[in-house]
């Protein structure tokens, strides 16, 4: 559904929330997670990227997640249940060369909608930024679509200006939710 | 119509915004 913008602003294809993830160990998972704000025009976005932090001024522990309106940003989610997540683990001096760059990269193919007629597929990206090592990550809705998952990867790579030396793997959600991280298998490469 | 940008005309309204 394109949604309507104001006089003036290029509207979105899609209307998109802003979620941040704080670490507190007396709170709940899901207390600790919380709507920033949602817009719906390239103006908008840019008005919001610019007042909030980087991602790599985060104290570790903490997420950024982007989803289209409506979905939220967990596996339980309908719109995710299916599908899975394109993962890119950065090494950790990468968080002062390429993160930043990547997450806005990441941010600039969601609400361009940058994969064609694959863009319907995707539900939004995660950055986690981690002391052992961050993430960044873009959720589709069907872990089954190769075709699709396969022509978001391969964009995505490109966007991130990825070498072809380097494979990166997407996982399904399914999959990581019953191993635990580093041990879930790749369900496509590109 | 779908709405479609390329990362260029997005990035041209970056500096306008920032600075506000």
């Amino acid at each position: 559904v394109l949604v309507a913008a104001p006089l003036g602003k290029h509207p979105l294809q899609h209307r998109w929330a802003l979620w941040f993830f704080k670490n507190d160990k007396s709170k709940t998972w899901q207390a600790n997670l919380r709507l920033v704000t949602k817009f719906s025009t390239v103006e908008d976005f840019w008005a919001l990227y610019s007042h909030i932090q980087l991602a790599s001024k985060l104290t570790s522990g903490c997420d950024y997640s982007l989803f289209k309106d409506g979905i939220e940003p967990m596996w339980e989610d309908n719109r995710n249940k299916c599908g899975g997540r394109w993962l890119i683990t950065l090494a950790k001096q990468q968080r002062h060369t390429e993160l930043d760059h990547f997450w806005l990269e990441t941010l600039l193919c969601l609400i361009g909608e940058s994969f064609g007629e694959y863009s319907s597929e995707v539900c939004g990206a995660v950055i986690n930024i981690r002391a052992k090592g961050d993430k960044i990550a873009v959720w589709t809705c069907e872990a089954e679509d190769r075709d699709g998952v396969t022509h978001i990867g391969r964009v995505y790579k490109e966007r991130l200006g990825l070498s072809s030396k380097v494979v990166i793997g997407y996982q399904a959600h399914a999959d990581t939710a019953t191993k635990s991280g580093s041990l879930t298998k790749n369900k496509f490469v590109v | 119509e779908k709405k479609r940008y390329d990362r260029e005309f997005l990035l041209g309204f970056q500096f306008i915004f920032a600075s506000m």
